[in-house]
């Protein structure tokens, strides 16, 4: 078998695939949906011969041939009952940039926020989520950080499955400081109105949120040693 | 490991693509490579007689080779190269838990030619 024969140098394999060593993950990773679905698509169209410009993400609509789904490594800051100011969920969104290391052209930054599955029936409080840039964590896990300029900021009605925000500005200057992580501030307020007014009673959005809610950040990098520009081949 | 069989009638030593698998398990790859399951790592290789060149899938060039070689053996024979090629992605995972989709172009030789 390959893997036995003293010849193969899997270690020189592992160089020329651009990575160090064989990562040694304890378990499986869910994969997201949307690599599933590039890498499905990609299977089939390599299997009926077409021919494919993988350096270009047709999903997505950006150039790229390195995609990374960082999950998010943050935590919850209070977790509590909607207080006068509606305040419900605050949390930091922690994302380990390390893994970042060549030089490549960052071509997306795409933080997905999944608040849960879509409620068509029973309507919930609209929310209104406010994303900033921690500028400083202070006491990791244990004191409010300070925060940095405000990012977004938008109101949605109920839990509406997922939302996206474009980061590109923010990693790009992260990465053009070496920071190794991206800390960001998520809060989400729920907005008092009748409805509202008699869901809460019969149910807290505020551990519905907190139960469902999943941060992950795409990353899409082009490395122009890896990727012929299209124009040199046309 | 070869698997397909060279087609009937076809001159083994002449050239020609040669498949070969590599698959991740027997690298112990699997536990972190989500897919695919292994790599072609195909090659070319095999004679470009100047008789045949004109069926092998030759570019000019090597038809000039072939002829010159005919004419003054030091000059070199025609080689047997890929002509066509096809890129792979891979899909894994790191230490940090992030899964990763990379691409590579131009790894699979798809046909080979003088």
């Amino acid at each position: 078998a390959w893997g036995q024969t003293s010849e193969f140098q899997d270690y020189d394999f592992l160089q020329f695939l651009g990575l160090e060593k064989a990562p040694s993950p304890h378990r499986f990773q869910p994969v997201p949906r949307i690599l599933r679905k590039i890498i499905r698509a990609r299977e089939a169209a390599a299997a009926s011969g077409a021919s494919q410009d993988l350096c270009y993400v047709k999903e997505l609509g950006v150039r790229g041939n390195l995609l990374r789904l960082l999950p998010d490594q943050g935590f919850f800051l209070n977790t509590q009952k909607p207080s006068q100011d509606g305040s419900c969920l605050q949390k930091v969104l922690y994302f380990n940039l390390s893994a970042i290391k060549e030089k490549g052209k960052l071509t997306m930054a795409l933080l997905t926020l999944d608040l849960g599955p879509r409620s068509y029936y029973n309507l919930q409080p609209e929310l209104v989520v406010a994303l900033s840039v921690v500028q400083d964590r202070g006491l990791w896990g244990r004191s409010h950080p300070k925060l940095g300029r405000l990012l977004a900021q938008l109101s949605v009605p109920g839990p509406q499955g997922s939302l996206q925000f474009n980061l590109q500005g923010v990693v790009k200057d992260w990465n053009r400081n070496r920071l190794k992580n991206l800390d960001l501030y998520l809060q989400i307020l729920v907005k008092e109105d009748r409805y509202s007014r008699v869901n809460v009673q019969l149910e807290n959005p505020c551990d519905r949120l907190i139960g469902s809610l999943h941060a992950s950040l795409l990353v899409v990098t082009l490395n122009p040693k890896h990727c012929h520009s299209s124009s040199r081949k046309r | 490991r070869a698997a397909i069989p060279v087609p009937k009638g076809f001159c083994k030593n002449l050239c020609h693509r040669h498949q070969l698998f590599i698959n991740f398990q027997d690298l112990g790859w699997h536990k972190w490579v989500i897919a695919p399951k292994g790599f072609m790592a195909n090659y070319c290789h095999g004679d470009c007689p100047f008789s045949m060149t004109t069926y092998l899938n030759s570019s000019n060039y090597a038809f000039m080779q072939a002829l010159m070689h005919m004419a003054d053996p030091k000059v070199p024979k025609a080689v047997c190269i890929p002509t066509k090629l096809s890129p792979i992605s891979m899909l894994y995972q790191d230490n940090d838990k992030n899964v990763i989709l990379r691409h590579y172009e131009d790894m699979v030789v798809d046909e080979c030619g003088c």
